[in-house]
């Protein structure tokens, strides 16, 4: 891993004394490649190494630490910094009903994250609602309906030829009249460079004004996050990221790169297809990952 | 950004960059570039355009491959089984290659094997009614090798031209779900007649370096023949794709470009490399 690899480059560091340019150099590239074999987007990388190197470099070599260790320790300082050091939790408007809308590319798992929130909600014992507003994909209302049915969650959607924004209005209206405080709305996948499906979304918050807007993001998304978060963040300012998936072997460097790059927080993880497999993010957990 | 200009270090700086940010990886972004700088040198090339030209030649020959004489084929009968992670495009891509079956004359059946996701075998049933084609279903929570032991003898049984077994997205971490897919292929193997079975992995052109993982242990489990590369029509590069050939072998047959039935082309090694370098 990437400790003992800059232990191993520091471990001919024969004086004690200051690190030098040279010394830190070997040690940056380890570094850039477990990040960028974690998926940390190219540029993120080379501003965070750059800020690294400024760092590292004429350091005093402690009496406490090796150099590896304080490298390592100015790499994790650097890390939790730039991924938030504090949880970041999710908002509630201050007064009831508390709308979110999750957003983001297809197959993210937003659908199965809108019936795990409320699920999640539930059980801190507010009342959720869901809203199925994906009429493109087949089946994705009945999908959202049986997971709402399985976990006795109150649901609202309508006939597939019926436009979004109509049934997020009905179903808005559905909520109240059933006194649930939290509102969670179910969209359909769609890239960001659809204008047309972009657009879509952009009414959808102007007409109904959601409290938050969550990015629904693959942990296994490579180099394209950037582009993904950004474009998302222009046309919707969202608030915060649900990063899915992290139960498998992905290291999850997009995580890094859309925080770097939108400076909007990752709010929750998914760890599972359960209902109950949505989670708290813990940056410093992430940081650890992401270096390997 | 590669016009005609000097062949110094900022060029090879400008064509690492290309090639991470496409998903290319670090690895074999260096080896890529250390044989570029090998013929550079050996041909004495002095003008950029032409390192371009070396780059794309370099990526092509990668992604080349020689399809086997199964797949010329055109009077075999097939069942084609397709996997992957989850959300990468299984359900989807199984509609569109019944769709180019079909416009070839093909009789085609599908299997809807995900027996354990919501809505998934009436997600697989839509698009049966969409194609005019039969689907072999059995209740949600049932054995999915159940559904394909009773596909594999319908299309025998009917003769079937292609069979399409839809399978549940599953990490490749979870030893038990690849055990069950394993469990499957067998099933399939054992019971296709005179079929040709296909494996294929769908795989997200939006994936990064783990997609490297999940083509080493789909492979691993159940040895595959083929890539499908789906949301090509989205900014991300897909180069994940070359790293795999690079060290499986595996190489991609498809590209998925969009949400529709008509939206899978072959893969085209030329075209894939001239929208990655850019
Ligand atoms: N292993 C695992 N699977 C997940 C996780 N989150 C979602 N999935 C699975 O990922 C697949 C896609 O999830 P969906 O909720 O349908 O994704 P989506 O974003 O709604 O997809 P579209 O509506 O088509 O854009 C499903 O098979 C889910 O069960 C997770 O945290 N871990
Ligand atoms: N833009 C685009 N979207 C695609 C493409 N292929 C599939 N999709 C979309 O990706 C989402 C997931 O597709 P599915 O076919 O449900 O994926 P899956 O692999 O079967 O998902 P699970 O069964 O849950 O693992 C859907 O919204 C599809 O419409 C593609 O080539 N381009
Ligand atoms: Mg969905
Ligand atoms: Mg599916």
């Amino acid at each position: 891993n990437l400790s003992s690899k800059l232990q191993d480059i520091f471990a001919k560091l024969k004086s004690r004394g200051k690190l030098t340019e040279k010394d830190v150099d070997a040690a940056m590239r380890e570094v850039r490649l477990a990040l960028l074999e974690a998926d940390v987007n190219f540029k993120v990388v080379k501003d965070f190494i750059a800020k690294v190197r400024e760092r590292a470099v004429g350091v005093e070599v402690l009496e406490s630490l090796t150099p590896a260790q304080q490298v390592i320790k100015i790499v994790n300082e650097e890390l939790t910094r730039l991924m938030g050091s504090t949880e970041s939790k999710l908002s509630f408007a201050p007064r009831p009903p508390t709308i979110i809308m999750l957003v983001g590319l297809q197959g993210s798992g937003k659908t199965t994250a809108a019936a795990k929130l409320a699920y999640n909600l539930k059980t801190h014992g507010r009342r959720p609602f869901l809203i199925g507003a994906d009429v493109y994909r087949p089946a994705a209302i009945d999908q959202l309906k049986v997971l709402a049915n399985e976990n006795r969650i109150p649901f609202y959607s309508d006939d597939p030829t019926t436009p979004p924004l109509k049934i997020v209005k009905a179903g808005i209206k559905a909520a109240n009249q059933d006194g649930s405080d939290v509102i969670i709305i179910d969209t359909a996948g769609r890239l960001h460079v659809d204008a047309e499906m972009m657009g879509e979304l952009e009414e959808i918050k102007s007409e109904v004004r959601p409290h938050q807007i969550l990015l629904v993001v693959d942990a296994m998304t490579g180099q394209d996050a950037v582009n993904v978060a950004q474009e998302f963040r222009n046309r919707l300012d969202f608030d915060g990221v649900i990063m899915t998936k992290l139960d498998g072997d992905a290291r999850g460097g997009a995580a890094l790169s859309i925080k770097a790059v939108t400076e909007r927080p990752i709010k929750l993880v998914s760890v599972g297809e359960k209902i109950d497999s949505l989670e708290p993010f813990h940056p410093d957990r992430m940081a650890s990952r992401i270096l390997g | 950004l590669l016009s005609i200009r000097k062949i110094d270090e900022e060029l090879w700086d400008d064509i690492e960059a290309i090639l991470i940010q496409a998903d290319i990886g670090i690895q074999s972004t260096m080896r890529i570039i250390d044989n570029l700088k090998d013929r550079v040198a050996m041909q004495k090339i002095n003008e950029s355009e032409q390192v371009i030209e070396l780059l794309k030649e370099e990526l092509v020959d990668i992604l080349r491959f020689e399809s086997p004489q199964t797949l010329h084929d055109t009077t075999a009968r097939r069942v084609i089984l397709v996997v992957g992670v989850n959300g990468t495009g299984k359900t989807t891509t199984i509609a569109k290659l019944a769709r180019r079956y079909v416009n070839a004359g093909k009789s085609v059946l599908l299997a809807a094997a995900d027996t354990f996701r919501a809505a998934a075998i009436e997600q697989l049933d839509i698009w049966a009614k969409r194609l005019n084609v039969d689907i072999i279903k059995h209740e949600r929570g049932s054995d999915p090798a159940a559904v394909v032991y009773d596909a594999i003898h319908a299309a025998n049984a009917r003769k079937t031209d292609i069979l399409l077994i839809d399978t549940a997205g599953r990490l490749h971490t979870y030893v038990n779900l690849m055990e069950e897919l394993k469990k499957i292929k067998r099933i399939a193997d054992r019971e296709k007649g005179n079929a040709q079975l296909e494996t294929l992995l769908v795989i997200d052109a939006t994936t990064g370096q783990n997609g490297i993982a999940q083509a080493r242990l789909f492979d691993e489990a159940l040895k595959v023949d083929g890539i499908i590369l789906t949301k090509l029509d989205g900014t991300a590069k897909g180069g994940i794709v070359l790293a795999i050939q690079d060290e499986l072998k595996i190489p991609v047959r498809y590209v998925g470009v969009g949400e529709g039935m008509e939206d899978l082309h072959e893969f085209n090694p030329k075209e894939f490399v001239e929208a990655l370098v850019g």
